[in-house]
């Protein structure tokens, strides 16, 4: 059985925004979630991956994140309003969405994990959208509709207790 | 002050890779973390953000994750012979790299810890390359030679203990 793994846990309260093509030089993070912060908009999930480049080869990143469902509209709102002065290329909010985690302690240093929890969704032809991890969760993003049927699925896969 | 900051750690023994334009469709995230974890690889972030689309108008995505340093080549090698059936692009090591964590308690519920760090780096001039956040931690990944001067940086803007 798996130790580190104690309970899976599922929140259909959040909406996902991304800001696209954030041109990558030092400030522009910490600009975007400073004027959400200062509209007292609490973030979950901030995801940033891999370097991208535009059309006239300014190096830049997409930044996406999550909000709870009540702070999608102003988010979208903020962020527009703040796209010519980050100098990104666009905003693309999903709602369509469903934050599935497992739970436990120390699962980084345990191999297979991520695998096995990535594999029960694969198993039920379930799209995983985002990705973060620490060592105390690791979290897939899937379709909203396809929450519910996750959860139950890592349930089983684990042989686990709801969180 | 910051009651849900409690310190802030530096990890320098990380190295990352990131499989870019891995075909957006069930099962292949669970193909490759599968394997790592049949090597007996530990992974610590795993970072998948936005979909991107390649030129045949297969839907994708990047998939970005974090191991140490000893696992590098290994990984990269294993990658490597998986591309074929992945169907990914191609894979991208990058060695020159830290990871600045703030620690703390119930982070994500307080708009404005992540964004007092990325201001923090942001004021040194320190680009912000890849972000994840939990409950208990955000991590930056910033180039290895800024490493250290993050760590002092958000030290003294929180007004912390190390970790
Ligand atoms: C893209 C954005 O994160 C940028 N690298 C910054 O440091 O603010
Ligand atoms: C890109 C990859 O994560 C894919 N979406 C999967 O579910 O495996």
């Amino acid at each position: 059985n798996h130790p580190p793994v104690r309970g899976v846990a599922l929140d259909t309260n959040q909406a996902q925004i991304a800001m696209r093509h954030v041109p990558d030089y030092p400030g522009r993070a910490a600009k975007i979630f400073g004027k959400l912060a200062q509209e007292n908009i609490s973030v979950d999930m901030i995801i940033q991956s891999q370097r991208s480049r535009l059309m006239d080869q300014i190096p830049s990143r997409d930044i996406a994140f999550t909000v709870s469902r009540n702070d999608a509209e102003l988010t979208e709102k903020i962020l527009q309003n703040l796209l010519p002065e980050i100098g990104a290329q666009d905003i693309l909010l999903d709602e369509d969405i469903a934050k599935v985690s497992l739970v436990g302690a120390g699962m980084v240093g345990n191999p297979g994990v991520a695998a096995k929890m990535f594999s029960a969704l694969a198993q039920q032809q379930i799209n995983i959208q985002m990705i973060t991890t620490s060592e105390i969760k690791i979290s897939c993003v899937v379709a909203k509709s396809q929450g519910e049927r996750a959860l139950q699925i890592i349930h089983e896969g684990f042989d686990l207790g709801n969180y």
